[in-house]
């Protein structure tokens, strides 16, 4: 199973639909100053089932929704979707048969959140389960924040301790 | 559970112990545990960049540090390799050689993983099979672009400054 | 006191609104306080870089937050030079274009207030009267050499990759 | 009054005494990872009264002093000493009759520590006061620590402002 694209519309910065295509294993992500890279990395965190505002560095969790900017008006909806290639069928479960998953979470002003696997609305707790064990998870090891790369060895024992359990 | 933790433990003390010198170029690290039960014990990392002594991990500098601890995610990578990895500006402390070292295991460790990674430094921009461009050619509004190697240098900077 | 910690907020206020739009080029910036009473009161900052809207300061990006930082430090060195000030790879998160600004706002700031910084960015190196090298070519031993910029280049690696 | 030079001797990973010129009023310090930059800061830190060893990336205070190699042994002293240019006399109270005032710091294996101003044996207090309300002192805004810089801005309401009061 690897990540074919990532489609945001609406989330932070990406006021436009925009389609990342990630077709290969080795990609880069460049850019000003700014312009929304982190951006794509709090995306992916965000439909993996971050629940922190906090740690998607906003206040509310409304505020992943495309505020607005001098010449352009607040939008009302935030929306990301992963599609991943599963030829392989390594996706766990039911979702082993499919050659394709699609993992998307929609919020509204409201603070209505949900999330779809395959376009069919599902609980935060069943996509968490389809990358259970893997490393895989808003905050697991598999992503490292800007900043944050020294922070795994300058924790303490018990937390070292915590991301080891993760890759068990 | 205290069987798998324990050959847990064992397999990324042995990738850490294999990947510290590739990322360094020398020298020796391992991960110790601090108690005899290990269930309720905690983690501690003992790292020896090449010709120093053992010290504290506290002791080293922002690079290294940076490094070692490059050294034990990719090495719970190993272990268990999750379908992506996403790693943001990680090279920002490094010098240069040790930045080669870095995209050299990235490239490698790729043959298993999907890679995707942020960073505005030449070297590690080259070791991109591809290179994405984020711009915001309308203030505020993010777009992408597809790039090559010579756009996104001029992207983050080497360019921006023979145009200004 | 609170005549003075009023004239040193304003102060640091003006500074403030006046170094934020000369390192990024445009935008605006001020900081404000909580309560009423400046004597208890906390101080918040409130940053909006070019054409975008103003934000927490929380949503800004990395290099963003570094250069608000930067501006902040610098208001309070007009307000009050102190002999000299120390930057340890402040540019680390900047992309060159942004460095190019700070390196030029140093330069300038350089008349009244001493300056000794530590970086591996071209931009910033090309800034310095006099660069100074740390090697440690005994491992663990650090000394002292004097380098122009060429060899300075090559410690931090540009020169290093040729050689490698 | 500006800096002349900075001088390590048996700290941290300077084993050999060492001069550091800094004549100029913009000076860049420049090597690979590891090589003894920030402990070029730490070192300026120390001098001027850095009493905690965790700010100095240690556990005990006797970590500043040159702990050997896979070579050297490792050393019983550790000292640093400021060297300032006061031909403008702004050095305060009675250092300011002084060409130059030399600022220096001692630390041995036993943990006894002294304090001098130009080669006179002084308490701690006396060094903090010729720097008082200057900005320059162990943490204020006057030096920069490696990645520390964004620190400042996403502190508390209460913190910032502690940093205007050392403005004052
Ligand atoms: N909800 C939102 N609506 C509009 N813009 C937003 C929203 N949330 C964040 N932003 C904007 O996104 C920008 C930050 O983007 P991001 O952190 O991705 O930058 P970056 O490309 O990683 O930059 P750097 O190289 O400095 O790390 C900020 O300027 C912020 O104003
Ligand atoms: N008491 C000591 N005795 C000997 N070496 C020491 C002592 N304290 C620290 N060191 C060594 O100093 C090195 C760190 O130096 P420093 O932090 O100044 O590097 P740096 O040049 O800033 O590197 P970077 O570019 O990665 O930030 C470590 O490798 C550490 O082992
Ligand atoms: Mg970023
Ligand atoms: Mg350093």
């Amino acid at each position: 199973m690897h990540l074919k694209s990532i489609k945001l519309a609406g989330f932070k910065s990406f006021a436009e639909p925009t389609v990342i295509p990630v077709g290969n294993r080795l990609v880069g992500v460049v850019g000003p100053n700014g312009c929304g890279k982190s951006n794509v990395i709090d995306a992916v965190r965000w439909v993996l089932g971050e629940s922190s505002a906090r740690h998607l560095r906003g206040e509310t969790m409304q505020d992943v929704i495309f505020g607005g900017t001098t010449t352009r008006k607040p939008q009302g909806r935030a929306s990301v979707e992963l599609l991943f290639d599963n030829t392989d069928g390594r996706a766990p479960g039911q979702w082993s048969q499919y050659a394709e998953l699609s993992v998307r979470r929609v919020l509204t002003r409201d603070g209505d959140s949900q999330y779809f696997l395959n376009n069919l609305h599902v609980r935060r707790r069943d996509v968490q389960d389809v990358f259970l064990g893997t490393g895989l998870g808003p905050r697991a090891y598999a992503i490292v924040e800007q900043g944050t790369i020294s922070r795994i060895i300058e924790s303490r024992p018990e937390e070292i301790r915590v991301f080891l359990e993760e890759a068990a | 559970t205290r069987e798998l933790l324990r050959v847990t433990f064992d397999r990324v003390n042995a990738s850490f112990s294999e990947l510290f010198p590739t990322l360094f170029g020398g020298g020796q690290a391992r991960i110790e545990l601090t108690g005899e039960e290990i269930l309720d014990a905690g983690v501690l990392v003992v790292a020896q960049p090449p010709g120093k002594k053992t010290s504290s991990i506290h002791l080293l500098s922002g690079g290294e540090k940076a490094l070692s601890a490059l050294a034990l995610v990719f090495a719970m990578f190993q272990l268990n390799p999750a379908p992506f990895c996403l790693l943001d500006e990680v090279d920002a402390p490094l010098d240069d050689a040790n930045t080669e070292r870095y995209a050299r295991l990235v490239k490698r460790m790729s043959g298993t993983t999907q890679f995707l990674f942020i960073s505005h430094n030449r070297i590690a921009m080259e070791m991109a099979q591809q290179l994405i461009g984020i711009t915001m050619a309308e203030s505020g509004v993010s777009r992408m672009v597809s790039v090559d190697i010579e756009e996104a240098l001029r992207m983050t900077g080497d360019g921006a400054r023979e145009e200004s």
